[in-house]
């Protein structure tokens, strides 16, 4: 389920959006042991010039959302994750074998303009 | 909206989506490394995701792969004071090419510890199986003697390293016959004896887990520490 960003700030903009996947709702429960649901978070929205030094950004789009201002065909800096964090799965397999798998880089924490 | 499944299973490296008829327990090994990493990912607290702290070893990948082997009932047990023989067989197919075998750990389970029956001192033998038996055949000679050890009472988990077993394992499956475990008590035979030899092996055959722990590391999820300085 989509958890709502926060009210104050400006939906179009460069911002983390939460995205919880529940198991169970892909019938995965019956044979995954935990977690009970992956953050499946995303990163999305505008990286306007006037708050890339604000929006956790980059030199680098600082400097591509100033030439996106001068010729529109420079194409705007994206927005991207700028933290990440890993997530560990307990699950079973068709042999009934345990098994606990750590995977990097997982979990977007945080967005910015990149 | 059709969820990529078999996308997101690949990227699990399984190929089909499991359908276990029930849950195992999970080890308390695992439960707790698993706990540990969740309580670090949640305090946002960094650490190197390829390295076991509580086995000290690295690898991304742990397995606790159930023995699939049978209890041996020969009418001539191999010798008077026999209590138990047992194949051990271990499907390591599940690994991967890829994956580097960092530890494979024997676990042997003979029972809850308690105080009150603290049973016979027995001598317990690990052998290298070096043909295949089928069905009721009689009982291959076993091989070369991998582990001989004395156990104080037939309680409690036993460990042994199989790491290089393993390896040749997993590189040669073929050479992958399993183990022959023989238990057998220590100390003369008077009737006394007898009876409680029975109780014990009783108990043992039915309480004995044999399962093991195969820690691996996958090098594309596992960048060596000095690249990521780079």
């Amino acid at each position: 389920e989509a958890i709502p960003a926060p009210k104050a700030f400006c939906k179009n903009l460069c911002h983390r959006h939460q995205l919880f996947i529940n198991f169970r709702d892909l019938g995965w429960h019956k044979w995954i042991i935990a977690p009970k649901g992956f953050m499946a978070n995303y990163c999305h929205g505008e990286c306007p010039f006037s708050l890339t030094t604000s929006l956790n950004s980059s030199n680098y789009a600082f400097l591509q959302a100033l030439m996106h201002a001068v010729d529109p065909e420079v194409p705007q800096a994206v927005c991207i994750p700028t933290k990440l964090s890993p997530i560990s799965m307990l699950y079973q397999d068709n042999d009934d074998n345990v098994i606990l798998r750590h995977y990097e880089d997982m979990v977007v924490d945080e967005c910015g303009c990149g | 909206f059709q969820f990529q499944e078999y996308v997101f299973l690949e990227f699990l490296g399984l190929d089909k989506v499991p359908s276990p008829q029930t849950f195992q327990p999970v080890p308390s090994t695992l439960k707790k490394i698993f706990q540990d990493r969740e309580a670090a990912a949640t305090t946002g607290e960094s650490h190197d995701l390829c390295y076991i702290k509580d086995l000290s070893i690295r690898g991304n990948i742990l397995r606790l792969l159930l023995d699939q082997g049978l209890f041996l009932y020969s009418k001539k047990l191999s010798q008077a004071s026999s209590c138990l023989q047992k194949f051990l067989y271990f499907n390591l197919s599940a690994i991967k090419d890829k994956e580097q075998l960092t530890m494979a750990r024997l676990d042997l389970d003979l029972g809850p510890t308690t105080y009150y029956k603290l049973g016979p001192e027995l001598d317990l033998a690990l052998s290298f199986i070096q043909e295949p038996h089928v069905g009721n055949q009689p009982i291959p000679p076993p091989g070369k003697v991998l582990v001989l050890q004395s156990v104080r009472w037939p309680q409690g988990v036993i460990h042994f390293n199989l790491l290089d077993v393993a390896k040749d394992w997993n590189n040669n499956p073929k050479k992958n016959l399993g183990l022959l475990l023989e238990i057998l008590v220590k100390g003369n035979r008077d009737v006394g004896m007898n009876f409680q030899l029975q109780d014990t092996c009783a108990r043992l055959r039915h309480s004995l887990r044999a399962s093991l722990l195969v820690v691996t590391l996958h090098p594309e999820q596992c960048h060596s520490s000095s690249r990521k300085k780079r």
